[in-house]
């Protein structure tokens, strides 16, 4: 589905060159439910933001579908973003101004949906992930762990392909985390839809069917799991 | 040192009122590791603005020290929060423009200490977190888990003696977490730092002398602990 090939990320600080990731190779399946872990700044957002077409290489190729996203066309990379990837942010990125319906249901209104089905969709995804009652809070009345919540549902709004998580579940305590696992999980085996996320959490890692570990922008290794 | 008397408070939505807090009691002691645990939108956070003089109950009576907080001047407060509290938010609500060193020394020139001194004691703390190499590193160009070990050398940097800390680790790895928790360990039993924390990670709870379990806005448990 996804494949990164020898790809390295440079940032630029100043006259200093930091190598967030340096010749990585990867391949994604689709269907799998795979787990980035290492240590604080060894790169996991970086390589998600790549994976999710956030953000560009500075060398190497990413390849979607077999299709090389160097080579889409700004609108095709946009559509990919909106139809085929749902992406969770380490820092959620809601929108202030919106309450939490609003923002659950903005990707939908992209992509031009009717709005009774938009109303159908984003209800029972508040739902799912315990929020009713907070339908008309915004995000900073809301703690941060409903936050990520908001985020993680939005996420879903589209019926993504692929689901891109960074630390989905850092500010949640271990029930609602599960709560929501088993929701990906059931996505994951029902409907194919493939997960990658990044965490520091050992019982998140347990629903991974693989595992990979970054460490200082390289990959160290692979651990296959039971699914 | 802190004591809650039938604390409550409340958020106003449009027409409705949210009873985040309600008749909280709580007596913390000078020199405890005491850690906030519940569900996601328990009203962790909401606490420990109470507890930090960062928000005011809605009813009810907090103490600093035999001061009733309510009949403290503005300036007192902000004295105090200065001086005697260090907080570490759980958006660490860093300064953008500032880099890693500035943000850290900000407190220092808040209450005017000299320079060489700030450097030093700055130097010392950034050391402590592990972000040496990043001194120069803006927020928006550091991890998510480097941001919240920013956040955590900013509350030390005034030698509080009381350090109130929301969800301290949830971005950071293990390791990473178990280091700096050794470090408020040591701060806690050789200098009698006083220790308030909301964690979701059972391993950090580990730490704790004493174990306030909230739900819905209510204590629906105390657990003593071994130090
Ligand atoms: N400004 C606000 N207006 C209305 N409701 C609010 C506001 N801030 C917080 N709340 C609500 O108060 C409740 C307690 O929030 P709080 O942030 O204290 O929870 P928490 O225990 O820290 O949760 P988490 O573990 O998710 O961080 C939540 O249900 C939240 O929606
Ligand atoms: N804009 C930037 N400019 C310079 N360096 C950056 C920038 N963004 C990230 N970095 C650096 O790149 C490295 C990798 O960052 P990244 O955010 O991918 O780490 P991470 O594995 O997600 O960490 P965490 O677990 O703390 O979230 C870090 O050392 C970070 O300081
Ligand atoms: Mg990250
Ligand atoms: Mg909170």
């Amino acid at each position: 589905l996804l494949q990164m090939e020898n790809v390295s990320k440079d940032y630029q600080l100043g006259k200093a060159v930091i190598h967030a990731l340096k010749n990585i190779n990867l391949k994604v399946e689709k269907g799998e439910f795979l787990s980035i872990v290492g240590p604080s700044g060894c790169g996991k957002t970086t390589m998600l933001n790549l994976m999710g077409c956030i953000d560009k290489p500075t060398s190497g190729v990413l390849k979607f579908q077999e299709a090389d996203l160097a080579n889409m066309s700004d609108n095709a990379e946009a559509d990919l973003r909106l139809g085929k990837i749902g992406f969770i942010f380490q820092s959620f990125n809601l929108i202030p101004v919106l309450d939490i319906f609003e923002n659950i249901e903005f990707p939908l209104i992209l992509n031009k949906t009717a709005k009774r089905k938009r109303k159908e969709r984003v209800d029972h995804l508040i739902d799912i992930v315990g929020l009713s009652e907070f339908v008309k809070h915004k995000p900073d009345e809301l703690s941060g762990g409903q936050r990520q919540r908001v985020a993680i549902a939005r996420s879903l709004v589209n019926n993504p392909s692929v689901i891109i998580a960074d630390e989905p579940t850092a500010n949640l305590d271990s029930e609602t985390g599960k709560s929501i696992l088993e929701v990906m999980k059931k996505l994951n085996e029902e409907e194919k839809v493939t997960f990658i996320f990044s965490t520091h959490n050992p019982e998140v890692m347990q629903y991974a069917t693989r595992v990979v570990h970054l460490r200082d922008g390289v990959i160290s290794d692979f651990e296959k799991r039971g699914a």
